[in-house]
């Protein structure tokens, strides 16, 4: 693809590889991969990194009181590289966003949930109903994506 | 949702009280 390039990301621990795709023309350095991106996206495989990033208070303040998650939502996705790690963990729906700004945003983010089923056994049929892109900005009514999850 | 998730300076307060 003249304008998406294709990136691996390996885990801490070097056994689990993850493809990623960014939109060269995004701006605001969606072009890029995340620092933070990475980080949540290691905290998510172990459970007691899960248990650091959620907090001890977690579970009383409404937070994740199950894993993996039954409905998951992504914003500002990019590269997706938590989104990915949420449907290798088995979540049952992953929403992906990102606000609009050119079509190659969501095109990566498709060639990223492609791949990466694929890889992991995935069929299309499940990834078509796990894996959901949605083009979401700052400020626009949300009621698309919580329809998105189901 | 279960489970919100971004990354950095995307994160919006009023969002995730919205959603949850």
């Amino acid at each position: 693809h003249p304008t998406i390039s294709s990136h691996a990301w390996t885990d801490d621990s070097g056994s689990i590889a993850v493809t990623y795709h960014l939109a060269l023309t995004a701006p605001g350095h969606g072009d890029t991969l995340w620092n933070s991106s990475s980080c949540i996206a290691e905290h998510l495989l172990r459970p007691h990194l899960r248990d650091r990033m959620f907090g001890p208070r977690a579970k009383e303040a409404g937070g994740v009181t199950r894993w993996p998650p039954r409905r998951a939502l992504e914003f500002g996705a990019g590269a997706a590289l938590p989104s990915m790690i949420l449907l290798r963990e088995g979540a049952g729906t992953v929403v992906m966003t990102d606000r609009i700004t050119n079509e190659e945003t969501f095109e990566a983010l498709e060639m990223s949930s492609e791949k990466n089923c694929r890889r992991w056994d995935i069929s299309e049929e499940e990834r078509e109903r796990r894996a959901v892109v949605r083009a979401h900005t700052w400020g626009e009514d949300a009621e698309k994506l919580l329809e998105a999850g189901g | 949702f279960d489970l919100l998730v971004a990354s950095d300076c995307i994160y919006n307060p009023t969002y995730h009280e919205a959603l949850l």
